[in-house]
């Protein structure tokens, strides 16, 4: 494994605990979408069933499992902890998750490596994750003076992905015949959305910036 | 096929 990978691995990592840590210091999940923690946790069921039949590394093994009961132990806080479910914005976060979820099981089953019900699953994840931000950085927009542990998660979310690129490309200079187009594409798309935010995030905190300048 | 791609990613 090297630098990128693991950097990008622990960047991921840390965003799921700067959550967790915020809705459980604060007891507010104001500003966090559901719906994206919704996609989250369908996103690691269905690539992390290899879990069952294939063993790669303690490493591997231990990230998934923290994966898949993290993006749950959100979810249950969002929907059933007592105070922290009261905090949560339902009327901003209104996206519509089919518009993704649908067209992601379309493509997963037109373009894959393999069909079969686990490699169907695990392409379905790749595509549902490089969307699956959407539904928060629309509620971001919306609930912009959120505090700032929310824009934090965001921020190492984005992170991660960017290190995953650089993984890529080292891994494709060091390893013959690593290639994986799958993969590539969706983790490009998922980036570039990223980068869109972070675009639309600077201009108006630069905006809010002056603003507040005083006259 | 499959069981080519290195899946050892998160």
């Amino acid at each position: 494994m090297n630098i990128f990978r693991f950097a990008g691995d622990m960047t991921h990592l840390c965003s799921i605990v700067v959550l967790l840590l915020k809705i459980e210091a604060t007891k507010s999940c104001a500003g966090v979408s559901l719906r994206t923690q919704e996609l989250y946790a369908v996103v690691f069921v269905s690539r992390y069933l290899d879990l069952f039949f294939t063993f790669i590394s303690v490493y591997n093994t231990v990230m998934k499992v923290f994966f898949i009961t993290s993006s749950f132990c959100i979810i249950w806080y969002m929907r059933h902890h007592r105070i922290v479910s009261q905090t949560y914005d339902r009327e901003q976060d209104t996206f519509r998750v089919a518009f993704l979820v649908v067209p992601c099981i379309f493509l997963a089953l037109l373009v894959n490596h393999e069909f079969s019900m686990v490699e169907v699953l695990w392409t379905f994840s790749i595509y549902l994750e490089s969307v699956a931000i959407l539904p928060q950085l629309i509620l971001l927009q919306r609930t912009f003076n959120v505090d700032t542990l929310t824009s934090n998660y965001v921020f190492l979310l984005g992170a991660y992905r960017a290190l995953y690129i650089l993984n890529w490309l080292y891994r494709y200079f060091t390893e013959p015949g690593y290639s994986q187009w799958i993969v590539w594409s969706s983790g490009t798309l998922q980036t570039a959305i990223y980068c869109d935010f972070f675009y639309y995030y600077v201009v108006s905190w630069r905006k809010n910036e002056r603003l507040s300048l005083p006259s | 096929a499959a069981d080519e791609l290195v899946k050892d990613e998160l």
